[in-house]
């Protein structure tokens, strides 16, 4: 079973903008 | 064939031949009867018995009788004998110097004198032992009665205790090198019966026998552009006395080589990753005495004293050697997976946060989702 790989889009940065990487 | 290595091609002890190495240089001298700018070749030509050529002092009437011959070799020699042949009546005292740093400074050799203590204040013929290898000497001129075979030969090492094991005698070693000699004739044979005296000094010929310094690591000697006398070195080994490891080459420390061990300067190893390298002498002591070398700016992502690990941030691709420019790879952990941007230098594989699985930690785990918070990228189904 292939597992599906993380969705950058998903995430939700509201609290963590200095956490967030360039390209996401 | 190669003097310095063998038919396999492992490095071995090579010397450049013995020459006379006086033959044609100049000589500068403080005192001439003829010519004042002949360059006195005369002393350093080919000596020939049918046709003696002599240089000669100005005739010396009154105190001081000093006159001095000066002969620079420029490179650095092992010199085993000295030897000046006289066309007039040897002298009564003269004295041999020796400089080692191109006549910068000047250390004396021999002296020759039927009055040791009152002319050089040196003890007549005293004894050499293994403590005072380094000194020079004081004797009388063995006599002569016929001058046209009147030859003084000084012996460097006759007399001196460790001549028999020179290889191994860096005292003697140091003690037989020079870049340049100088001759003193400081006083004639003095005649009491004649009214009106004149004295003066003639050599008809002015050897130096010995080798050109090179430590064990050079067959011969050649002049470099600049037209200096230079070693031609082998043995991974530069410097005008091959006394020094050429750059890359300072994995164990240079050494003189010996007939027993070439003791070559060796490469450092550093996986064709760098170009520079310093040597570690602790390192080499830990090593037992076989590797020192430490490379310096590992390139290709690589690290360690050998380049032969990756650095932080890189791991090893097993399908390449080591020695390939590929073969660090960058880790790639996934920004929000990865607990951060290391992985095993070894296997690739990042940390990953709870949940979280692949190399680069890229995907949730068995039996987890992914969910909206970065900090929790992945958290159990419920």
């Amino acid at each position: 079973e292939v597992l599906p790989t993380l969705d950058m889009a998903l995430f939700d940065w509201t609290d963590y903008e200095d956490m967030r990487p360039e390209d996401s | 064939p190669e003097p310095c290595y063998s038919e396999s091609g492992s490095a071995r002890y090579c010397i450049p031949e013995f020459v006379n190495a006086a033959f044609g240089q100049e000589v500068s001298v403080s005192s001439t009867c003829g010519r004042r700018s002949c360059e006195h070749t005369l002393l350093t030509d080919l000596n020939s018995a049918q046709n003696l050529t002599c240089w000669q002092s100005e005739m010396l009437r009154t105190i001081p009788f000093n006159v001095t011959l000066t002969l620079s070799l420029g490179k650095k020699f092992e010199i085993t004998y000295i030897s000046l042949n006289f066309c007039s009546e040897k002298p009564d005292s003269m004295a041999i110097y020796k400089s080692m740093d191109y006549g910068r400074s000047w250390t004396p050799f021999q002296f020759y004198s039927s009055q040791c203590r009152r002319v050089y204040d040196r003890l007549n013929r005293a004894e050499i032992t293994k403590l005072n290898e380094q000194e020079p000497l004081c004797m009388e001129l063995p006599n002569s009665a016929d001058t046209s075979n009147a030859i003084l030969v000084f012996s460097t090492l006759d007399g001196r205790p460790s001549r028999t094991n020179f290889i191994s005698s860096p005292v003697l070693q140091d003690w037989v090198t020079v870049t340049d000699i100088r001759v003193t004739f400081h006083r004639p044979k003095i005649s009491r019966d004649v009214r009106e005296p004149a004295y003066f000094y003639a050599v008809s010929d002015f050897q130096v026998g010995g080798r050109c310094k090179c430590n064990g690591h050079a067959h011969r000697c050649l002049r470099d552009k600049d037209g200096k006398m230079v070693c031609d070195c082998k043995h991974n080994t530069e410097g005008p006395e091959c006394d020094r490891c050429k750059p890359f080459h300072y994995d164990r420390p240079w050494q003189r080589a010996t007939p027993k061990e070439a003791n070559e300067c060796l490469p450092c190893n550093c996986n064709l990753h760098a170009r520079r390298c310093r040597f570690n002498m602790e390192l080499y002591k830990l090593s037992g005495r076989k590797s020192g070398g430490v490379c310096m700016n590992c390139r290709h992502n690589t690290a360690g004293r050998h380049c032969h690990y990756c650095k932080e941030g890189y791991y090893r691709d097993m399908s390449r050697p080591i020695t390939h420019r590929k073969a660090c790879l960058a880790c790639d952990c996934h920004p929000v997976g990865a607990a951060g941007k290391t992985c095993n230098q070894t296997s690739g594989q990042c940390q990953c946060k709870d949940g979280v699985t692949g190399l680069t930690c890229n995907r949730c785990a068995k039996g987890y989702q992914q969910s909206r918070s970065p900090v929790a990228p992945c958290i159990k189904i419920p």
